[in-house]
């Protein structure tokens, strides 16, 4: 996922491939580690 | 020979190019035939009640949906045009798009997980472009990557 | 000889994928035309919408929070920060430059 400057994930609706939300998932399951 | 090396590393990144776009297009075609299933299943359902469903029932795509465990503290602030919102949750949380949410309800027919029956191929291929039918016989048989 | 054959049989193969991505790139085109068209149809995208049952099927035992936002919404989500007492803390933001969010409970019984 694109990461923003203050290293938050992105995410467009209709715009961005479902891969990123399984990244954004990915990330909070490890608690941003 | 260096000319052969360099027509080998032009072919690896042809090839990698072609997968990507490859697995792209395979995901378009799960999305048209998830959206062709679930207008035809509304208009049946619609048919059939005689009357739409209330509108405070049902969730107009796109969406998303974001689903944490039920003792989750959500804490939401909402601007006054809302068109901003910030929510808070002091566990975990999953967020899912509506494709995603789609393919759960079966609306791509099991392509996606290798488990479309042989009649649910037939009403696949008849939900897309004749062009586009070996892909989708691919994608059923696990062959395509 | 042999280096030179193998140029020719690259060459030839080079000129295979090219026409591969050529018909991938105008296939995948057509789709997303094809599905952008559904989405504008006043009478298809009537149709293309889920029932809180549906949601409801797909997930076991949450909190369910449908967002119902204009495409290009950006969602953004902020790595978990760690607060005094060692809790996390989850964020999303979301922000639509078109038109208003909405946003459904749709709580399990």
């Amino acid at each position: 996922s694109c990461l923003t400057p203050n290293s938050a994930y992105t995410y467009k609706i209709n715009g961005s491939p479902s891969k990123e939300l399984t990244d954004i998932n990915r990330m909070i399951r490890q608690g941003g580690v | 020979a260096q000319e052969c090396q360099n027509l080998e590393v032009e072919k690896q990144k042809r090839l990698k190019r072609i997968r990507q776009k490859r697995t792209q297009l395979e995901e378009l075609i799960l999305q048209q035939i998830a959206f062709k299933n679930l207008v035809q299943r509304n208009k049946v359902s619609e048919t059939s009640s005689l009357a739409p469903p209330p509108s405070g029932s049902v969730i107009q795509l796109p969406f998303i949906i974001l689903n944490t465990d039920v003792r989750t503290v959500i804490d939401c602030s909402i601007s006054s045009d809302k068109c901003e919102y910030l929510f808070n949750f002091d566990n975990t949380f999953e967020i899912h798009d509506d494709i995603e949410i789609l393919k759960r309800m079966g609306m791509s027919l099991g392509l996606e997980s290798g488990k479309c029956t042989a009649d649910n191929l037939i009403v696949a291929k008849s939900l897309i472009p004749r062009s586009l039918e070996t892909y989708v016989i691919d994608i059923a048989r696990g062959t395509s990557q | 000889a042999e280096v030179l054959e193998q140029v020719e049989v690259l060459t030839a193969q080079l000129c295979e994928l090219e026409e591969q991505e050529k018909e991938l790139d105008s296939q995948k085109a057509w789709l997303e035309q094809s599905i952008k068209h559904m989405n504008d149809d006043p009478i298809a995208s009537r149709y293309m919408y889920v029932t809180h049952e549906d949601i409801c099927d797909a997930f076991s035992g949450d909190t369910l929070l449908a967002v119902v936002a204009p495409s290009g919404t950006q969602l953004e989500v902020p790595v978990p920060e760690t607060g005094q007492r060692g809790q996390k803390r989850y964020q999303v933001n979301l922000r639509s430059t078109s038109a208003p969010i909405q946003v459904m409970l749709i709580n399990k019984e």
